[in-house]
């Protein structure tokens, strides 16, 4: 563990906690994309598909059924108490093609022709453009709440602290998975115009609005 | 290499 990684973490569930505490306290979820959310209950459900099976420590333990039981509650927030709230005719990403090219892709780089290799490898892919839906449906509106791009930057950081924690593990534990970074630098980079248009706007104190 | 692979992030 590093203070990266640890950080990472710590912004991961930041965002989860930003996004409950939104739907909830505004009851409702407008502007949040139940595709990304689906796609994320999928991505814990294949990372973690050993979380019972495997022992690493108590944190990835804990920190896995978080990440479970925390995805799987916010779709059925979203799908169930505040269904009339979303937007289905703006949160309309095709994600098929999303689960299929991580199936694709996990069939051609993994690390073992095993089922739980396969999955982890899909899941590792599919994490890296979960994201595409949420942003797809911010373009379409324009503009958003700042909780809701609160959210969003702070699951961006999550992703953008492993790329240094994949440096510093690379260089003092000979330590590195070329699936993992390679997925990692795709996901941050597909976050990298949102961050600029995060700090051009919000950190200023303005609304944030699409240029 | 190893049998299992060892994943231990997150």
């Amino acid at each position: 563990m590093n203070l990266f990684r640890l950080g990472g973490d710590l912004a991961h569930l930041v965002s989860i906690f930003i996004l409950l505490q939104k739907i909830t306290a505004n009851k409702s979820a407008a502007g949040i994309s139940i595709k990304t959310q689906i796609l994320y209950s999928i991505v814990y459900v294949t990372r973690y598909i050993d979380v019972f099976t495997k022992w690493i420590s108590l944190y990835t333990f804990v920190m896995k059924l978080i990440f479970i039981a925390s995805s799987f509650y916010t779709v059925w927030l979203m799908h169930n108490t505040y269904k009339s709230t979303q937007n289905p005719q703006i949160d309309t990403f095709k994600i098929r093609y999303l689960i299929g090219g991580s199936i694709i892709m996990a069939a051609i780089f993994n690390h073992k022709l095993t089922f739980n290799e396969l999955v982890w490898s899909f899941s590792i892919w599919l994490e890296s453009v979960a994201i595409l839906p949420q942003l797809f449906m911010l373009q379409r509106t324009g503009e958003a709440e700042n909780i809701t791009v609160h959210y969003i930057f702070a699951l961006g950081i999550y992703r953008a602290l492993y790329i240094p924690n994949w440096v510093y593990r690379w260089i003092f534990d000979q330590y590195f998975d070329y699936i993992a970074t390679v997925a990692g630098i795709i996901q941050t980079l597909i976050y990298s115009d949102f961050f600029y248009v995060y700090y051009q706007r919000v950190m200023k104190g303005k609304k944030f609005e699409l240029p | 290499e190893p049998e299992t692979i060892q994943h231990d992030e997150l």
